[in-house]
């Protein structure tokens, strides 16, 4: 099963 | 005061027709180096990351740095008044405005409208300036073709780079396929096909971003594809002369 991963787990915020 | 003029306004009329479906309200930014605009899908996973830069524009002038907050929606309805050969020029008096001037210009017709801005309270993510482990070059109509086949079969998409090439597969519940892209360094550099692997990637991605994306290759004849384990990709579209549009997509991952 393929889960969709937010893009603020890989990116901080500013 | 803020102002820059588009030689070729269907250029930017291209862009927006790019992002529209991706985001809704941005915030354009203008600085004396040009315009940018980074803007998440509501659902947080893909990023739009546009730069253009001051060099590209047939004038530009940006004395002291603004933010714009637009409605793309409303911004198209604004744009649709103009040629796709008009001379298009973005235009602000005061120093905090609140409305954004568009001047379209042909050869015979001059049109003036002014488009209100809304102030946007948007998160900003820190993109990092990373080197990417897989880089691919390829034809953006290729691309877009690839991805709304596999999309029929599968809404994932799965993407595997080797130094002999790309690989897209899907598994679906009909089946399953996969479409090997080959490496080839032919003369019309529109056609050609480059990968740089330093390291190879097998990742998953919602098609359906894709699809969204692929209304970009309007842009550019090549799209650029950069890829590391387990990272966000990004797909880049070079706007000659001017500067880039980046699209971001986070990966899905196995559970």
């Amino acid at each position: 099963y393929l889960q969709q991963i937010p893009l603020s787990t890989f990116f901080p915020s500013r | 005061m803020f102002e820059a003029k588009f030689e070729d306004g269907g250029l930017f009329k291209k862009i927006v027709e790019a992002i529209k479906e991706l985001v809704k309200n941005v915030n354009l930014e203008a600085n004396g180096t040009g315009i940018s605009l980074q803007a998440m899908d509501t659902s947080h996973v893909a990023l739009v990351a546009l730069q253009l830069n001051e060099k590209g524009f047939k004038k530009y002038r940006c004395e002291k740095s603004l933010t714009m907050g637009l409605s793309i929606e409303n911004l198209q309805k604004i744009l649709k008044c103009s040629g796709n050969d008009d001379q298009i020029t973005l235009r602000t008096q005061d120093e905090e405005p609140t409305t954004l001037s568009f001047t379209f210009e042909s050869k015979n017709r001059i049109s003036e409208f002014q488009l209100n801005l809304m102030s946007l309270d948007q998160e900003q993510l820190g993109v990092p300036d990373t080197e990417y482990s897989s880089v691919v070059r390829m034809p953006s109509n290729e691309f877009t073709k690839i991805c709304r086949e596999l999309g029929n079969i599968n809404e994932a998409i799965g993407i595997e780079t080797s130094k002999e090439g790309i690989k897209f597969y899907v598994k679906g519940d009909i089946g399953e396929g996969q479409v090997s892209v080959k490496i080839n360094d032919t003369e019309k550099p529109e056609e050609r096909v480059e990968c740089e692997v330093d390291e190879p990637v097998n990742l998953s991605f919602a098609v359906r971003y894709f699809n969204l994306f692929n209304k970009a290759s309007a842009l550019s004849s090549q799209v650029i594809l950069s890829m590391s384990q387990d990272q966000p990709l990004v797909i880049e579209y070079i706007i000659e002369e001017m500067g880039s549009l980046k699209l971001y997509l986070a990966p899905k991952i196995n559970d």
